[in-house]
């Protein structure tokens, strides 16, 4: 079997995880944060047959979305001590990040 | 050595973990919630030596049970608009979910 | 390519996460608690090439100092009723417990 770990924006997540559901996959979902832009994220967690890897990532495809996130870096004191905030730095945060692991499951 | 993911119930999950340190294993706790029943859950991570999968095993069998939660579903509409509330669905909500993965585990 | 899962104390999870982004590394955070202490800490997850592993982990060792906590075991009540607190229990925190697991890892 493989365990899929895919980070997915919050916005995605609620769809996704219905999504998944629907199909009878099992999911378990964990809140985390992107270390880059500090926002909170979620982490899903599922553990599926291996031909399943395929249609699964499908699915994530299907239900992410990139969006682009603007976010203003810490502005440099110009040595006048005039303040020249600097035009916000564009980010491109990505529909999913998806690991897929080798592990053994088993139901108690 | 082996990385043991247990997704278990919030209900088992403190007596578990108690149970768990002590016979001297090490375990981390992380808060997670199910794809389905959208309840929250917990997924505790322990790394340990091969031949300690089973006996982790053991414990986490002994201090998990299986119940049974209710889902109302979404109740269909009729053509004549009356409501037919349908029967609550009966799910059942297993001990526990292992996945045991391949992991080298370093300590700082 | 190789997924790390590093538990570290809160205390230095922030300053390790802003060395591993300055460093250019991709890096998710989630909240853990302990199991002995039942203290919150920090599990970051990073995939990274093979042969990033080491830097990674240097890094870490770097940003992650041991601390030495103070647990007041459970006292023992005495035959007489009365009540001698026991002297607080030393307890040694490591700088980080790190797993490190092969995965595939997919961007969508
Ligand atoms: N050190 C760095 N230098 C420059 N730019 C950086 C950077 N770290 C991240 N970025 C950029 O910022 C976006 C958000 O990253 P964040 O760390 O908040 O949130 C990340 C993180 O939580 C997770 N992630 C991505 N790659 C990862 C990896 N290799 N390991 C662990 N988590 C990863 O997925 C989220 C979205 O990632 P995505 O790549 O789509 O989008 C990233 C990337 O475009
Ligand atoms: N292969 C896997 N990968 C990742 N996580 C896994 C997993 N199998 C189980 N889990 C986790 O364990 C919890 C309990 O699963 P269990 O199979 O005992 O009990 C399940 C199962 O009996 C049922 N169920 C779950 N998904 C279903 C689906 N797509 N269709 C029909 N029934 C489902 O509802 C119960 C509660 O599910 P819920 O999602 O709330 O919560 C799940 C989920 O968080
Ligand atoms: N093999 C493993 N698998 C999964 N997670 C692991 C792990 N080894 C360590 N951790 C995680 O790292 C934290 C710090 O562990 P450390 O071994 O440095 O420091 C530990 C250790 O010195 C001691 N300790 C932990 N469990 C013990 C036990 N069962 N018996 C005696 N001492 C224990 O208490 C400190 C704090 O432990 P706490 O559980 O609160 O928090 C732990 C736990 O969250």
């Amino acid at each position: 079997m493989r365990l899929i770990l895919a980070v997915v924006q919050s916005q995605d997540a609620t769809n996704l995880v219905e999504a998944l559901t629907e199909h009878g996959y099992r999911v378990t979902r964990l809140s985390s944060q992107g270390g880059f832009l500090r926002e909170g994220n979620v982490t899903l967690m599922l553990s599926v047959e291996d031909q399943q890897v395929n249609p699964v990532i499908h699915i994530i495809r299907e239900h992410c979305s990139t969006r682009t996130r603007y976010v203003s870096p810490m502005p440099p004191i110009a040595e006048s001590g005039e303040f020249y905030p600097p035009a916000p730095l564009e980010v491109q945060v990505g529909g999913a990040t998806v690991f897929v692991l080798r592990a053994e499951t088993r139901k108690l």
